[in-house]
C-alpha cells in the first residue's frame, strides 16, 4: 500500500532533520600512527586519515545518501509502527585502501596495502 | 593488549581479519626490535614512494604488480676463502610459511653488482648455494627467467621464483635459502681481502616475496605452479573452490 504510506510520511523539513550541519556526513579526521601506539611498527605514512561518519539520518532518505531499501522501511517502522526500533544510522558507504610500510618482529620490511582503511563516503542504513 | 593476551583476543575475534594481522604482526611495544637501517629500508621506502602518495594512498599507475611485498635479510653470512680474484660470501635466508589468503606471484633476490672497498672495484653478483651432499638441486641460474636485471646504476634484481619451488629444508628441518654473492676482484691485494672478510652482505643481499590478496583477486588468480602452492602452504584459490 504504497499510496498510503506515502500519503502519512511526513516531508523533509528541518524542523524534524535538525540543521544541515549535524545530518549524517562525511568527517576529515587524521590521526598519527604515534597516537595509536604503533610507530614502533609503521614507518610509512606518519599520519593517517581514517575520517569518519556522523550526523543524524533524514527522516526522509535522500538519493545521494546512497540508502538501501531496508533503511527506507526501518525510518517508515520507526515513524509509524514502532519507535522501539530505531532509525537508520550514519555510517562509511564507500572506502579506498591505505598504503602502509612496516617492520616486522622478526626484522623483515614489509609493503602491504591494506583495503578499507579510509572512510570516502557515507550512508544512512 | 597486544602481546599480553593475544590467545584470548584470538578466541574473542576470530573472524576479524585485521585483529588477526595485528596479532600476528604487531611487536609488542616492550619488545621494541632493532631499527633495521642502511640499504634496505631505503629500498623499501623507494618502493613506498613509488607506489603510494604521501597519504599513503595507492598511486593509480604503480607497477609493483602486487599488493604485499615481504624483504627478507639474510640470517646469517659466512665468507669463504679466496679463490683467486674471486670473494664469495654464503647467505642464508629463513623461508618462513605464508599466510593463509595470499598467492606468491614472484621471488626476486636483489644485490649490488658493484662494489668499491679499499678503492678496490668489484663486480658481483648471486648464485644459489648447493651442499655437496644435499639431495634438491637447484636449477641453473643462468638461464630462462633467472637473468639478472639492472634496477639502477648499482642493484640488480634476478628472478628466483623458480628456486622458490624447491623444497629448501635444512637438517634441522628448517626452510633455508642459501646463496652465494660473488665478486670479482679487478687487481688482487691482501688489503682488500681482509676488507672483503670484514664486510658483511647481510645488507646488500636480500630477497623480495611479491603477494597478491587472493580474498579480494580470487576471480583473476591463475593456480599456481607445481611448487609455490607448496611454498605458501596451501592449495591454489581455485582448486579450493573446485572441491
Amino acid at each position: 500500500q504504497a499510496g498510503t504510506i506515502r500519503s502519512e510520511v511526513p516531508g523533509p523539513s528541518q524542523e524534524h532533520d535538525g540543521p544541515e550541519s549535524s545530518q549524517c556526513s562525511l568527517h576529515p579526521f587524521q590521526v598519527s600512527f604515534h597516537q595509536l601506539g604503533w610507530d614502533h611498527w609503521i614507518i610509512a605514512p606518519y599520519l593517517y586519515s581514517p575520517n569518519y561518519c556522523k550526523g543524524t539520518c533524514p527522516r526522509v532518505l535522500r538519493h545521494g545518501l546512497n540508502s538501501p531499501n531496508h533503511a527506507i522501511i526501518q525510518n517508515l517502522i520507526n515513524e509509524l509502527v514502532d519507535q522501539s526500533v530505531p532509525q537508520p544510522s550514519c555510517v562509511p558507504y564507500k572506502y579506498v585502501p591505505i598504503s602502509i610500510l612496516l617492520i616486522e618482529a622478526n626484522g623483515s620490511i614489509l609493503y602491504k596495502e591494506y583495503e578499507n582503511m579510509i572512510a570516502q563516503s557515507c550512508t544512512c542504513r | 593488549k597486544i602481546g599480553q593476551s593475544s590467545i584470548a583476543l584470538r578466541t574473542e575475534a576470530p573472524t576479524l581479519p585485521l585483529i588477526w594481522e595485528l596479532l600476528e604482526e604487531v611487536p609488542g611495544k616492550q619488545q621494541r626490535q632493532p631499527r633495521v637501517l642502511g640499504h634496505p629500508l631505503r629500498y623499501m621506502l623507494e618502493l613506498y614512494h613509488r607506489s603510494a602518495d604521501p597519504h599513503g594512498h595507492p598511486r593509480e599507475n604503480r607497477t609493483i604488480g602486487a599488493t604485499m611485498v615481504r624483504l627478507v635479510r639474510p640470517s646469517a653470512n659466512t665468507a669463504m676463502p679466496l679463490r683467486g680474484p674471486w670473494h664469495i660470501q654464503t647467505l642464508n635466508f629463513p623461508l618462513r610459511q605464508n599466510r593463509v589468503g595470499y598467492q606468491l606471484v614472484r621471488a626476486t633476490v636483489v644485490y649490488r653488482h658493484q662494489l668499491h672497498l679499499s678503492r678496490f672495484h668489484l663486480s658481483c653478483h648471486v648464485e644459489p648455494w648447493v651442499q655437496k651432499r644435499q639431495t634438491n638441486h637447484f636449477h641453473s641460474t643462468r638461464s630462462g627467467s633467472s637473468k639478472p636485471s639492472m634496477l639502477s646504476k648499482s642493484w640488480a634484481e634476478m628472478d628466483i621464483t623458480q628456486h622458490i619451488q624447491q623444497k629448501l629444508w635444512n637438517h634441522k628441518g628448517r626452510r633455508i635459502l642459501q646463496l652465494r654473492f660473488m665478486c670479482q676482484q679487478q687487481k688482487a691485494g691482501q688489503v682488500l681481502e681482509l676488507r672483503w672478510h670484514g664486510t658483511s652482505s647481510l645488507d646488500i643481499v636480500f630477497l623480495l616475496f611479491y603477494f597478491n590478496d587472493t580474498h579480494k583477486s580470487v576471480y583473476k588468480a591463475k593456480a599456481l605452479p607445481r611448487g609455490l602452492a607448496e611454498f605458501t602452504g596451501r592449495d591454489p584459490p581455485l582448486l579450493r573452490r573446485a572441491r
